[in-house]
């Protein structure tokens, strides 16, 4: 059985889309069968993956009547499955807030989808509406990107007390996968001291592997590949192999 | 009667907080009354200012019953005055859409500022949800920042679109005040073909004036300052000042 786990943090630009899509290309490279799920309208996990919108939707999956797997797009990398998202994602917030047991949707959506795969990662959007509340319900855990700069650090509390309200209200085995530092920037005093804090607020939770700021990882998108398929050699896809190994290691002890 | 305007745009991260308060700032420096509306629940351009969470915010403002004059914090800067937000913004989005005309409170709410500062800026969420349709109603134009990267492309239809759908449906005054470049590293080939998109996109729109990446703007929230009293000489307070130039003569004409 599966693990689902949703990549999430409702500050803006902390690199939620870049783990969610360079995390699972380095986990299929180890042959783990992994699925990405968008559900941020803005898309950019799908377009990170060369989606060119021609079939169903993760919009039709949630609100529609598409069933899975016309939903899913193979081998967008070999081992590594998609189910994208489209404009209309745009309106279902307000469509989800009006539906019966809006926030256990998706949860029932995939739940075929476990099987099938080593592990299901949902990239959600900037925001703690019912889209998020959505992922969080549906999923074993929650990874963390947090960037190496001092707003990052102001919307945690925030986070922890969602997760806590879902872990309390809706998905009681929900826990912290954990909190992966991003956008690190070795020569900059501030890199460290929010590393040093996010350490202390977290603890064991925060991965040791640093994902540093990095050309390579924000050119990638542009030529649809997750940095490893763009350059290998680079610094980004150093640290996302790095850090699928250590996540790896999180997981095979349980 | 003053000019009321969005910085708004669904991508995270691109630099709408650092926008509204360090060109606000340096209107502020000019001699410009200026008043910051926090409608994000992150609260960022609120701690930005220095807030300490003590007294009425926007959420009382919008859905409870405080007054405007109890809500402004006088002087954060020299002739700048914010309306803050604080956490409990996170539950407005539901609260609001359940009200009447929920599109236009915000608008309703700051009518009387308007008389009393020269500019009105209004620092938005990275969604287009509710309380973003709030800001654009009540706005007369948008200001978009746009991240010198690739995702940031992705998301100006969909911002245009809601744009235009507000202009239709709401307001119909609302017009684009400008776009900006942030984030601009000269020593990246991306930033320039970023650069070159957006003006092929939206043309004579673009200020000429770029914000470059420049760390001491970064380090300023830390200090509860706009980057103009933190580091007067910092690249990002000379584009600020720059910026807040262009903005000015651009508003002389009409
Ligand atoms: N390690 C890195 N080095 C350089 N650039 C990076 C890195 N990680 C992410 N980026 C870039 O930073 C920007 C923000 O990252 P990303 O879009 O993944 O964040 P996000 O949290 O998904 O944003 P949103 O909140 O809008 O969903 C992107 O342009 C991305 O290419
Ligand atoms: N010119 C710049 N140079 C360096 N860092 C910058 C610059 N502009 C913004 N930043 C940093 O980039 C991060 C994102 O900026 P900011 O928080 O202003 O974006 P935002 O669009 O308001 O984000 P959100 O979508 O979460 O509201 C912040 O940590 C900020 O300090
Ligand atoms: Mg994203
Ligand atoms: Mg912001």
């Amino acid at each position: 059985r599966g693990k689902v786990i949703s990549v999430a943090n409702q500050k803006g630009g902390v690199g939620k889309t870049t783990t969610a899509i360079n995390l699972s290309a380095s986990l299929a490279v180890a042959e783990k069968k992994i699925l990405v799920i968008d559900i941020d309208p803005q898309g950019n996990s799908s377009s990170g993956l060369s989606f060119q919108n021609s079939q169903p939707s993760v919009y039709d999956l949630l609100i529609g009547d598409a069933k899975l797997p016309e939903t899913i797009v193979k081998d967008v990398v070999p081992y590594l499955d998609l189910i994208p998202a489209t404009i209309d994602l745009v309106g279902a917030e307000v469509e989800l807030l009006e539906m019966e047991d809006r926030e256990y949707i998706l949860k029932e959506r995939i739940e075929k989808a476990r099987s099938q795969y080593d592990y299901i990662f949902i990239d959600c959007p900037p925001t703690l509406g019912i889209l998020t509340l959505n992922a969080l319900t549906a999923s074993d855990s929650v990874l963390i990107p947090v960037q190496c700069e001092y707003f990052a650090l102001e919307g945690l509390g925030q986070l922890l007390k969602t997760i806590k309200l879902v872990k309390d209200r809706f998905n009681k085995n929900l826990s912290i996968e954990g909190v992966i530092l991003t956008m690190y920037d070795a020569r900059l005093k501030l890199s460290e001291q929010v590393a040093e804090e996010v350490r202390k607020y977290f603890e064991d939770k925060v991965f040791s592997t640093k994902i540093h700021r990095n050309v390579r990882v924000s050119e990638a998108p542009s030529h649809g590949k997750p940095v490893l398929m763009y350059d290998a050699l680079s610094m980004g896809a150093k640290n996302y192999l790095e850090l699928a190994q250590e996540f790896l290691g999180r997981n095979k002890k349980k």
